[in-house]
């Protein structure tokens, strides 16, 4: 009577599209939007590429149905980026949970999923298929294909495909998905994305053309880029059994010792040696022996005592990218207009193995107006996050934070961002629209908002004392 | 450079345990016990069995590693269900993405992800596979199965099985997974979790054995249990163009008319005339000359109209399962011990094709103690919700009534528990700790709260006007 079967994770997310942000037309619109320019700035500036961006939103009157609630639009983003190699082009696009960022490195995309979510809804609201342009980097040929999702099976079905020469010196890709939206509604928080992410990308030219005909163009104002991020081994204080498993399996390491120095960050000849004589562990063992029947619960021990160990370096920060204290600054001044402007980029920190720098910044007055509260600007791995505010960690600590002990009276003109760059986002969702409470995390926004808080009091108290002066 | 791969669901979620509710030990621990008490209700009470359920967590000192931060513990979860036949054990327990609730049927599980989560932590922390017994109702033989799941192929590994005649009557399942968990700090909401479970449930026995040897023991109240769910076809609203596809396949009706009527709830003869009509289409053709090629935007059409149509009936709700008024009031005053109760059934409405119950109800006074904001119990579809609360639809509605309407002034001994039951419960996450703001269910929750609150308003005013006369 029950009946019991499968469904492909293309079923899934087609079906429970919510988890993925397509919960509405005007959400859909919206996170189309961002999972492509989110896809084109890691394949621009994650390898120092100025990147050049436009985004075009232009609605199908041509495939209405008489039905007035259900506007179709395509959504087309094109990038001087990489490019996508011919042969993963139709995966990358038509294959939930395929991605080249499986990897710890610091890039927005991190699920695999971002853009076949957004395939997925168009064609379950529109029929249409996605189509793929892609002139990879280094190769003679531009690339053209057409293709849909076969959600039974999780594959890529091709419509159409074509190649030619490429004349000229251009690569990168472009992405045009068909949707029903909701432009009225969807408009403010996609021009809203597309500003934050220019203001905190100075060195990007990206240009946002809507479906009314309102062009918004941000030029890139430098040429100087921040270092890209670069991929990293695994830290000890983040490795479980089933990893531990999969390293030993893949490791050319003939001893454990060596294994812990190959196959881990922050892992030297002498603390290993260490860790393993206090750890209980024969430094010279093969360490597929751990893999045979019965070792079990030597494999599990080791994992713990991996993830206990205190004498680790802290994982490396070098190869994470923070937006840095300068930009913060420039962002601020260009959005705000404000009489002061704070920013901090925090020491890099770790969760769970997981290396993450924390930035902050504060604008206060001059043109910004008065609110009954902070106007909260999040960001994480460079992306604006625009919805779930009140779930997300930065907002539990931005207001509880007592300003008045900063000179801060409500209602103010007070403006806070808050980014975290890491390796691994804890996201609350697929979504990526808000983070989890991770008790690391948590105190370090706290730390870095009271730090450039700190900044804003002596601005605000010399203000006053200036004040008090005049008046006499 | 970039290194492209698929990954299979099972590595997916394991390696994003955060998304499925196993952030740290202390969820982790919480998810497990939830997840196997929601699957043994849904094998009892959603077939009509009484249900009996054993809850026990004890701690695993042999399996520790000398990392005290790193507890482990096996959570089994032992009822007299339906049982999981011998065939479905295998996958049931170690597939990702498979269940036999991915039917339109209001059940409390809907991913075919939740028993899996739990056996990949445990498999990630403790190595160890999970354990299942399973007396399948009307079957000879009991079944035991210990297995893990293979992430890189997302199947199950079997380890040990065995099956042997099944003496006396006992139908069942019984599921053992083991993991580091942290029961000092899962322990209040792991019991609150079961008591709120059978506060509402007063048809079911239930039984939580605790590691510190602590017994909670609910025994049944009463034999009377509401009448069950039951499983109802697609509802047009809530159609899409990948949905109508599959039913257009699948369909053995010859017609177009002929098939709205058998494939839909809620489509008559003479409406799927009358609505054909009006959309343009014939309705004696070949549903089949829908998928050939070229009628793409013909299908992307019809499920606009389909979708939009006003005179469809709304979707059944009758085989939807509330509470009911009566077993809230007693919960209520069985858990609180308040001087005023009150509660009520909303009749049913729908969001995109799918039928959902608002319940609400009410304690005030008596041994509830005053406090600066409502206690605020969310359910659905039967199952307690007490994480991420203020990101929930209903958080975001009873924050915001104004309580002194209707005589309230805080603080206040005020406690107000919502109730959602639907064929599709729209959680924000696969963990299923809080509901989608959806405006349909909104509204709804909005209407239910104030219409109990205004007998709480009657009976406040009531006792304001006796105390005055008293102090005369
Ligand atoms: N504009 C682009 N230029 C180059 N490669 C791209 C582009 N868009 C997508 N890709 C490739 O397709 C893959 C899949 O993209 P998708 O958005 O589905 O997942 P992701 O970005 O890896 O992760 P996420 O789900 O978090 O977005 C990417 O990993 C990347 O390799
Ligand atoms: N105690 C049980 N008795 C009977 N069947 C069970 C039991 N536990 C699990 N099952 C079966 O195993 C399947 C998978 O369970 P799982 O918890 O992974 O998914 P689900 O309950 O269908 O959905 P969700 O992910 O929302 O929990 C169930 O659909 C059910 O058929
Ligand atoms: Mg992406
Ligand atoms: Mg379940």
């Amino acid at each position: 009577k029950e009946k019991y079967r499968e469904m492909s994770v293309a079923e899934f997310f087609a079906k429970n599209k919510e988890l993925a942000g397509f919960a509405n037309p005007t959400r859909a619109l919206y996170q189309t939007v961002r999972e492509l320019v989110e896809n084109a700035l890691d394949a621009t500036d994650t390898h120092g590429i100025l990147p050049e961006i436009l985004v075009e939103i232009r609605e199908r009157p041509d495939l209405a149905t008489g039905e007035s609630r259900a506007s179709k639009y395509t959504v087309t983003v094109e990038d001087n980026g990489i490019g996508v190699p011919a042969t993963e082009i139709a995966n990358a696009f038509g294959k939930v949970l395929y991605s080249s960022k499986y990897v710890i490195r610091q890039t927005r995309g991190m699920y695999g999923l971002g853009v076949k979510a957004a395939v997925l809804y168009g064609q379950a609201t529109t029929g249409q298929p996605v189509e793929v342009v892609s002139a990879p980097m280094g190769s003679p040929y531009v690339y053209m294909k057409k293709l849909y999702i076969d959600m039974k099976r999780n594959e890529p079905v091709i419509l159409e495909e074509a190649q030619w020469r490429r004349r000229g010196r251009w690569h990168g890709t472009r992405v045009s998905i068909t949707l029903q939206g909701d432009w009225s509604r969807a408009r403010s928080r996609i021009v809203e994305y597309i500003q934050r992410t220019a203001v905190i990308a100075p060195y990007a030219t990206i240009t946002l053309i809507t479906p009314d005909g309102v062009v918004y163009h941000y030029p890139r104002t430098t040429r100087k880029m921040p270092r890209p991020p670069r991929e990293a081994k695994p830290h000890p204080h983040g490795v479980d059994v089933e990893q531990l498993k999969m390293i030993i399996m893949n490791t050319k390491a003939e001893t454990l010792k060596d294994m812990l120095v190959m196959e881990f960050q922050s892992v030297g000849e002498k603390t290993a040696a260490d860790f393993l004589r206090e750890a209980g562990f024969d430094a010279s063992m093969n360490p597929k022996k751990l893999l045979e029947k019965g070792n079990g619960k030597r494999l599990a021990a080791l994992a713990d005592k991996l993830r206990a160990y205190p004498r680790f370096r802290a994982p490396r920060s070098d190869y994470l990218s923070p937006i840095g204290e300068d930009l913060i600054r420039i962002g601020l001044r260009r959005m705000f207009s404000p009489e002061w402007v704070g920013a901090v980029t925090r020491s890099p920190r770790a969760y769970e193995g997981h290396p993450f720098i924390v930035e902050a910044g504060i604008a206060y007055g001059g043109a910004i107006k008065p609110r009954d509260e902070p106007l909260l600007l999040r960001y994480a791995n460079k992306i604006p996050l625009l919805y779930e505010e009140r779930e997300d960690v930065a907002w539990k600590v931005v207001s509880r934070i007592n300003w008045k002990l900063y000179g801060v009276d409500f209602p103010a003109p007070l403006v806070v961002l808050v980014h975290i760059a890491s390796t691994k986002v804890p996201y609350k969702g697929v979504g990526k629209e808000s983070i989890s409470e991770v008790p690391e995390i948590e105190s370090e926004i706290r730390a870095a908002v009271q730090e450039v808080a700190r900044g804003l009091r002596v601005y605000l108290s010399r203000k006053r004392r200036e004040a008090e002066v005049k008046r006499r």
